[in-house]
C-alpha cells in the first residue's frame, strides 16, 4: 500500500500549478525513494521532471512501486477543495485503479476525502544524460518570471546570452526590440535576491517564449531559479522544492532552418 | 526563421 502525509498541502497545490499548463495528464511514479514524474508536453518540445523525496513527507510508506496515471484537471478539481493549511494524506492500495486524497483541517474538526479514478497512460521515459553545462545562472525566480512575461510581448523567441559579466535576455518583433541585462550581484543582504553566474564558456541560445512562460508557473515553489545552458542541448530550468527535491523543465533550443 | 526541434532529438527513449 501507498500512503503519503503532508502537513502543508499548499506544496502539492503549487506543484500542480507548475505542471498543469504543460501537461494534461501524467504518471506519478511512487517508490520507497519518493514520488517522481517525467513527462513531455503535448508537442514533445519540453519535458517536465519532478522529484519529491520520501523524507520530505511527514509520513511516507510505499510497500510496492506504484505508477499512478492522473488526469491533472481532475486532480486540480480535488486539490481546490483543500484549504492551504489542511493536512493532506494520499492513499492507494497496491494495483489499485483509484487513489484517495484526504484533507484534515488543523483542528481536525473537518475531514474530507476524495476518491479519484486513475488512468492508464502510455508513458515514454527519456534518459537524460549527465551534462556539464557551460553556464549556470542562478537568479530570483520572480525576476525570471517578470523577464519572460515582459519579453513575450515583443516576439515568440527569447535569446539568452550568458557571459562572465552577466546574462542578457533579448526579443525582437513587429513592435521593435527589447534587451534586459542582468549583472552578477556584488553583495546582497538575502541570498535569494542574488544573481550568480558560473561560466566555463559563453553561450547564446534561442528559446520559445511560450514554454519559458509556462515554466514560470513554478515560481511560487522557490525564491530562486537555476538556468543551465550549453550549446546545442536543452536548457534546464530548475526550481528547488524546499526539503522535497526539485522540479526541472527542459526545453530544446531553436535551431537555424 | 528558426525551427523548434523535439526533445527526442536530444534525449533517447529509455
Amino acid at each position: 500500500m501507498f500512503e503519503a502525509r503532508l502537513v502543508q498541502c499548499s506544496m502539492l497545490k503549487k506543484v500542480l500549478e507548475a505542471i498543469k499548463e504543460l501537461l494534461n495528464e501524467a504518471t506519478f511514479d511512487c517508490s520507497d525513494a519518493g514520488i517522481q514524474l517525467q513527462a513531455m508536453d503535448n508537442s514533445h518540445v519540453s519535458l517536465v521532471s519532478l522529484n519529491l523525496r520520501s523524507d520530505g513527507f511527514d509520513k511516507y510508506r510505499c510497500d510496492r512501486n506504484l505508477s499512478m496515471g492522473i488526469n491533472l484537471a481532475s486532480m486540480t478539481k480535488i486539490m481546490k477543495c483543500a484549504g492551504n493549511d489542511d493536512v493532506l494524506t494520499i492513499k492507494a492500495q497496491d494495483n489499485a485503479d483509484n487513489v484517495m486524497f484526504m484533507f484534515e483541517s488543523q483542528n481536525q474538526e473537518k475531514v474530507s476525502d476524495y476518491d479519484m479514478k486513475l488512468i492508464n497512460l502510455d508513458q515514454e521515459h527519456l534518459g537524460i544524460p549527465e551534462t556539464d553545462y557551460s553556464c549556470i545562472i542562478k537568479m530570483p525566480s520572480g525576476e525570471f518570471a517578470r523577464i519572460c512575461r515582459d519579453l513575450s510581448q515583443f516576439g515568440e523567441s527569447v535569446v539568452i546570452s550568458c557571459t562572465k559579466e552577466g546574462v542578457k535576455f533579448s526579443a525582437a518583433g513587429d513592435v521593435g526590440a527589447a534587451n534586459i541585462k542582468l549583472a552578477q550581484t556584488a553583495n546582497v543582504d538575502k541570498e535569494e535576491e542574488a544573481v550568480t553566474i558560473e561560466m566555463q564558456e559563453p553561450v547564446t541560445l534561442t528559446f520559445a517564449c511560450r514554454y519559458l512562460n509556462s515554466f514560470t508557473k513554478a515560481t511560487a515553489l522557490s525564491p530562486q531559479v537555476q538556468l543551465s545552458m550549453s550549446a546545442d542541448v536543452p536548457l534546464v530550468v530548475e526550481y528547488k522544492i524546499g526539503d522535497f527535491g526539485h522540479i526541472r523543465y527542459y526545453l530544446a533550443p531553436k535551431i537555424e532552418e | 526563421s528558426r525551427l523548434q526541434p523535439e526533445m527526442k532529438l536530444f534525449f533517447r527513449a529509455r
